[in-house]
This record gives C-alpha cells, structure tokens and sequence, in this order.
C-alpha cells in the first residue's frame, strides 16, 4: 500500500504515526503528541492532545483496540482532522476546544492492528504471548480491572475474548489505565470506538443493573443517535450493554465509569452486517461524518453539565 | 509468517429462534473453526440474536447442511471474504 495518508482511506500504522507527527507540525499551538507507554513489542502508544490548555475539561477518546474494526481508528483521525481543521470556522468546535480538551489515542491495539494489516486481516487480539499456550493475544477490551471475578470471562487463550492472565496484565491496557489515572480530574467522558452494529452504548456490560446516572447517559445516548441520523439516515440503537447486546466483563467502558468518570460511551460504527469488519473505504467519510455529530453533541453536554 | 489469505470463506448470519437453535449454534462452535464476529464469542450467542460468523469454505458445507436439516433461518451475508477484503480499498490514492 503506498501513498500518501487519506482520510479517504485506511491507513496502516507508519502512516498514522506519520499523520501524528504532521498533525503537531502543523498545528504545535492545538495539537501535541504524548507517548503514554509501548505495546507489548515495543510499538509506541500515542496520544493526541487537542487543545490549549492542561487545566480545562477534557474527554478521553480511544479507537482501534480491537485490531480489525479499522473504520474505528479512521474515526480517530477524522476527528483531529477536523477539529483541527475547524477551529477558528465552526463555532461549535471553537467553542469546544476553547472550553476544553481531547485526548485522542488513534490506535490502542497497535501490534494487533499491524498484525491485522500485515498478516490476518481477521485479528482481533493483542500480539502478546500466553504462558502454557501457543495461542496469541488477549482482548484489550476484557482485561480491565472491573468485575473480573463477578462473572470470570474465559480464561482460554485461544479464545477471542481470552481476557489475559490478570487485571491489567496487557502493556498496553496499563498504558491506558495510567494516562487516565492521572488526569483524573480533568478527565470528565470517556468514549471508545469499535466495529461494528450501529450502537451508541453506556454501562454497565458486567451487571444488568442499571447505573446511578441511567436517565442521564440514556438521554445523551438516545439525542445522539438520532443526531446521527440527521445526516445519512442511518439508524442506530442505544442502551446498556448489558442488556442491548449481551453481559461482557472487564471492559474499558464499565472501569472508566467505575473510575468516577460518569459519562461513558461505546460507539460500535458501521454497519450492521453487510461488510462487518470489511467496511468499504468509499463508506469512511460517510461514517466519520455521521459519527462526528454526535460526538460534538456529546462533548457540547459535557461542557455544559459537569463541574 | 505467510499472510492468511481467506479465500472463498463466507460469513453467515443466523438468527437462533431459541435456546435449542442457539445451543447447536454452540456445539457447531465445539466441532468447526467459526469466527464469530456478532457476538463476539460463542458464550455470548443466545435465542432471538443476530449471530454472524466467517467459516471456511471447506467447513460451510457441513454447518450449511446442519442449519437446513434444523430449519434455522440463515443468509450468507459474504461469499467470498478474500474477495471483499480486496474490494474494500475502492478509493483511489489522493
């Protein structure tokens, strides 16, 4: 795959990091890159930081942490694009990054997502080796600390969801739990993106209870599908997780929220089965865009309604 | 490491009307190779669900035959992934 970076395309992992690098020089006063830690071989994880200053509201936005949900992390990228690209012209987005921050991490399973680009376009795990086992990877989105003994996920792993050895056993997700962990205060959302079924979700995965705050996310969820739907039409369903899809233990959403962060979101994009994990390129800026307007939604409620 | 290449594997949806068409769903899982990609693991799968999985062609037979002698309602919802894994890339370079 040569060329250049595209938003019109997926782009494998030298040309995200590329992008990042060309995204500081272009824009040093709005955008900076954080390299919170290294996956398991050796990759860097990076953040971006949009936005001017460390004291304000932030969100915290992740994609890509299961390997073959690429439309996710080509979210991630559309997203600094254009706040970038709109600071200064739109004045919601001025508003925004005037009031507050976004710490974006375009690619949280990097090894499994150069894996998928290189060698199984099918991947879903991490790269990192089980003792006792020659299967690979743990899911990311299971080796959380939240819930892990409440209902155990599998401890197989050759399976896809083999939550890994202990809570945080990934290099990867402690990368991720630390970053967060100390910019706690600031940190007001955390919304993670994956592939795919159309779904705007909220806590909790690991209980059907619902959670304190229920009326609230249900309320932001259900404005932002359908702002969502403005654009394309396109129709997405949204709820706890729990009970919109099935119960599912130590994922990034349910820790975030058990963290203290009380406004957590799960986008799993398009579409609802057609392509899968196969979404074609020239369906990228469609779903970006769609998906765009409900995260500005999101982070106008969070401005607006948390201290 | 030689890339996998998945040609002619397909991917089917099936739709479980209960919990004895979800629990062959699930012994088919102990006795073929599926991928589940909705949900994401055969414990996950259960009556009324919308469940997808790849299969290689070689598998889909066999499964094919169990899902018709069960009556389950099935659709193929890719035929050929090699085929749309290509097709993704329908943009041209900038």
């Amino acid at each position: 795959i040569s060329g250049r970076h595209s938003y019109a395309k997926y782009n494998n992992w030298d040309k995200i990091v590329a992008w990042t690098e060309k995204m500081v020089n272009k824009c040093p006063e709005m955008v900076s890159r954080i390299k919170i830690g290294s996956t398991v071989e050796d990759n860097p994880l990076y953040v971006l930081k949009i936005g001017k200053d460390e004291r304000r509201k932030a969100i915290f936005m992740d994609c890509g942490i299961h390997a073959r949900e690429w439309i996710s992390p080509a979210f991630c990228q559309w997203f600094v694009y254009q706040a970038t690209k709109s600071y200064g012209k739109n004045k919601i987005m001025t508003k925004l990054l005037d009031r507050m921050n976004f710490y974006v991490l375009p690619v949280f399973n990097v090894d499994g997502y150069i894996w998928s680009w290189t060698q199984n376009r099918m991947w879903r795990k991490n790269r990192s080796k089980n003792k006792n086992s020659s299967c690979i990877g743990t899911d990311l989105n299971r080796n959380f600390d939240v819930s892990w003994n409440s209902s155990p996920g599998t401890n197989n792993p050759c399976s896809d969801i083999y939550r890994g050895p202990a809570p945080e056993s990934e290099k990867e997700t402690k990368a991720v739990t630390d970053f967060i962990r100390r910019h706690l205060k600031s940190i007001k959302a955390y919304i993670t993106f994956h592939s795919y079924s159309q779904m705007l979700l909220f806590p909790y995965g690991y209980t059907t209870k619902l959670p304190p705050n229920y009326e609230d996310l249900n309320k932001v969820a259900k404005i932002g599908t359908d702002v969502i739907s403005t654009r394309y039409e396109t129709r997405y369903i949204y709820g706890p997780i729990a009970s919109k899809i099935y119960p599912t233990t130590g994922s990034s959403l349910d820790w975030a929220y058990d963290l203290g962060i009380k406004h957590t979101f799960a986008f799993e994009l398009r579409d609802k089965g057609k392509f899968g994990f196969l979404l074609p390129e020239s369906l990228i800026k469609p779903t970006c865009k769609e998906t765009m307007l409900a995260v500005k939604f999101i982070a106008k409620y969070i401005l607006k309604h948390t201290s | 490491v030689v890339p996998v290449f998945f040609d002619r594997d397909k991917v089917f949806r099936v739709k479980p009307q209960d919990e004895k068409q979800a629990n062959i769903i699930k012994d088919l899982a102990k006795t073929n190779e599926l991928d589940f990609w909705y949900p994401d693991a055969t414990h996950h799968v259960a009556a009324n669900m919308t469940v997808d999985f790849r299969i290689s062609e070689k598998e889909s037979k066999s499964v094919q035959s169990v899902l018709d002698q069960n009556k389950m309602h099935y659709e193929i919802l890719i035929h050929d992934l090699q085929e749309e894994i290509e097709k993704q890339f329908d943009v041209e370079e900038d």
